[in-house]
């Protein structure tokens, strides 16, 4: 509904005499904080449907100032910025609100103004101006001074609020400027590092927002020149986090898998090659590495995501942990389960694949862990895995390698390589599971899948997770495999060479 | 507290919390791919804080003059017969300003060449005897600050001779 | 094949962080930080 008459007048005229403050030559807080004061005496400042209203109308005045020139001018937008920000720091705390309780209402009304604006103006829509305002925000607010006491992690959660809000799968037509905002050396370092890791939560999901938005566009693997783009820049973006924040990648590397399209292997293996800092990875051609000795291998990882989420919202959670538990042979749980694993045939468009990956990736997981925990719980040194020949985990992963067809068998095994990381307990296990089966299965065809979900995560360009290395290096070394021997390393000229050189490069 | 990742499929169905479809998504990125964010959206007006302000006293003007700022002030300072010295001294005294810009681009202008080396301005003096792809070898002037007494001090321009200017090292 | 990363512009063998130099996804340069001429210590 419209603003009441003349407000708009009023706000246009107590714009005017915020901008002659602000060009005031030197510093001059008193001005500023006595033009707060005035704000609030006159009722804008209560947080209020009033306050929505002022805000927005300034916002008007800034984005439409801004466009009003062929060379956008962002004067208007730097003094809206700054009036937000006077008001945060002069604004009197009573006893009640903290200093930023008008921050969120602020955030809203931007997000709003945004999406109204992209859906009404759709491919004329200029996300320059509001890049620009989120840009002095993210240089005065996260770089807050003391009068914010230890207020920067609300600041900080507001904004990625407020960018989760208005993430590229809502405005598309922000992801440009979205993904330099998310990744703002004033904004990711401090979320990602300000209190103890708080601010990882709002991180991965602003991640896996763009993973999401990317995901149908990544499947089909020819780029245009603007996903193209975007995707470069995600991966400058990845590889920051995999220098300086690794264990953030560690940590959440499941829910990163669930949003990665199986073809994007280098995007994926960035995530699946991060480590501890405090870790040193034994060089996998090392001869006779005896990857059992290695101190870290008894270790869990830490996984942030929540690995059963996807069972439980299919509600088969249950039926996993009664088979792991009781290993009731004939049971239809196992019979059944391929057909679990399917979509419904109107949603096999839109995933572009028949089956329901971030489901086989929780159920992989997740059994893979329960025959870890059953297994501690016999203090079996986890390193010897002949106890875990025999176990109800092993006849789900052989009944799934038998009974899903190429698509099915393909992101199954995907599901257990993307567990090949760092050393660590599940590298251990799944390393074992992959080599089990390999050499288990009397079917050629399988074998040479398994070969080959190790091999397309080889050949590309690096960086290459360490447990996927000592895995491919034991698979072509151990004559237990005889892997020579399989007519598939020899089916065409250039296989036994690309074979020859991936072997060589990996000692 | 943030829920659980939807999967793949709930993101890219259509209007499921204000999404569009994918024909959208990628109308609305090529549109956005020709409006990308330009550096100078992320740059803001440098306010500049002198290194060693000199104290004066408050009758004196406590902020900068704006024609310090303006390009025909240089140009003319350039031109004219003051000499380098103003120039030098806006470069190394007014560092990080746009007025420093202003004077080394002046500087350039009567081809003094920035050494980031040796942290000096270079002239030539004659034409170089060695001029290959790397560097040039030659006499040159270069700009310097010599103490002759305590009284005696400023800056002065001096002679080197057989000096090699490689290009790796041109500001 | 995926892309040589290294031509991206960051340097990831760098011991420093590289996200305090991260200018933006889109560029292959760091942040250029004010250029420093040190006046040469005589001059003062």
């Amino acid at each position: 509904d419209f603003d009441p008459a003349g407000f708009s007048e009023q706000v246009s005229a107590l714009f005017t005499e915020w901008y002659q403050i602000c060009e005031l030559p030197g510093a001059n807080d008193a001005a500023c904080a006595r033009h707060v004061s005035l704000l609030q005496q006159r009722g804008l400042l209560k947080g209020d449907e009033m306050t929505d209203r002022f805000f927005r109308r300034i916002m008007e005045l800034s984005v439409s100032h801004c466009l009003s020139s062929e060379t956008l001018s962002f004067l208007a937008i730097d003094i809206y910025a700054k009036l937000v920000f006077s008001v945060l720091k002069f604004f009197p705390a009573d006893q009640g609100s903290s200093k930023l309780s008008l921050l969120p209402k602020v955030l809203a009304v931007t997000v709003k103004f945004i999406l109204k604006d992209a859906e009404e103006r759709k491919a004329s829509f200029n996300p320059r101006p509001y890049f620009r305002l989120f840009v002095n925000w993210l240089l005065d607010l996260c770089s807050l001074d003391p009068v914010f006491d230890g207020a920067n992690f609300q600041v900080l959660t507001g904004l990625a609020n407020a960018f989760h809000a208005i993430q590229p799968l809502k405005v598309p037509g922000f992801s440009f400027a979205w993904l330099e905002l998310v990744s703002h050396r004033s904004f990711m370092p401090k979320l990602l590092t300000a209190n103890a890791q708080k601010g990882w939560p709002y991180f991965q999901r602003l991640l896996v927002d763009l993973f999401q938005f990317m995901e149908p566009f990544l499947r089909k693997v020819q780029l245009g020149e603007p996903v193209h783009f975007l995707y470069k820049g995600t991966l400058r973006v990845l590889l920051v986090l995999l220098h300086d924040f690794p264990e953030f990648l560690c940590d959440y590397h499941f829910s990163f898998c669930d949003v990665i399209p199986p073809s994007c292997i280098q995007m994926r293996n960035i995530i699946l090659s991060a480590f501890p800092r405090n870790m040193r990875l034994p060089d996998p051609s090392t001869p006779n590495l005896k990857i059992d000795l290695l101190p870290e291998i008894t270790q869990s990882p830490r996984i942030l995501s929540e690995v059963d989420a996807a069972l439980k919202a299919k509600q088969i959670k249950n039926e996993v942990d009664e088979y792991l538990k009781t290993r009731q042979q004939g049971s239809a749980f196992l019979t059944e389960l391929k057909q679990k694993l399917l979509l419904s045939p109107n949603d096999v468009e839109r995933a572009g694949t028949r089956y329901n990956v971030p489901l086989i990736n929780s159920l992989v997981l997740y059994v893979g862990m329960q025959a870890q925990q059953l297994q501690a719980g016999h203090a079996q040194s986890m390193a010897n895995m002949s106890a875990f020949l025999v176990s109800a985990a092993l006849d789900i992963f052989q009944t799934l390698i038998m009974d899903l067809d190429t698509e099915g068998r393909y992101l199954f095994l995907n599901a257990v390589a993307n567990q090949l990381r760092y050393p660590n307990n599940h590298t251990h296990y799944f390393s074992f599971i992959l080599l089990y089966l390999f050499h288990e299965s009397n079917q050629e065809t399988i074998q040479e899948q398994i070969t080959r979900v190790l091999l397309e995560r080889l050949i590309v360009n690096r960086p290459h997770p360490w447990g996927l290395l000592i895995t491919f290096i034991e698979l072509i070394k151990n004559p237990r495999y005889s892997f020579w021997s399989r007519s598939f390393t020899r089916c065409a000229s250039e296989i036994e060479k690309l074979f020859e050189s991936v072997s060589r490069s990996f000692g | 507290d943030l829920g659980i990742i939807g999967d793949n499929i709930s993101a890219s169905t259509p209007n499921s919390g204000g999404m569009h479809d994918q024909s959208y998504n990628l109308q609305m990125l090529e549109a956005a791919y020709y409006r990308l964010p330009q550096p100078k959206d992320s740059e803001r007006a440098k306010t500049y804080t002198p290194r060693h302000p000199a104290a004066t006293p408050p009758s004196y003007p406590q902020v900068q003059a704006p024609i310090v700022n303006n390009p025909a002030f240089w140009e003319r300072l350039g031109a004219d017969t003051y000499g380098t010295d103003t120039l030098f001294f806006s470069f190394y005294y007014q560092q990080n300003t746009y007025q420093q810009y202003l004077a080394a681009r002046e500087l350039k202008k009567q081809s003094w060449r920035y050494h980031r080396k040796y942290n000096t301005w270079f002239q030539r003096h004659e034409e170089p005897k060695v001029a290959t792809d790397d560097f040039e070898q030659g006499t040159y002037v270069y700009f310097d600050f010599h103490i002759a007494s305590d009284e005696q001090h400023g800056w002065c321009q001096r002679i080197k001779t057989e000096f090699t200017f490689e290009y790796s090292y041109l500001e | 094949l995926g892309l040589d990363l290294t031509t991206l512009g960051l340097n990831l063998n760098s011991s420093e962080t590289l996200h305090k130099k991260f200018s933006s996804p889109w560029s292959d340069e760091p942040v250029r930080g004010e250029p420093e001429f040190n006046v040469p210590g005589c001059y003062y």
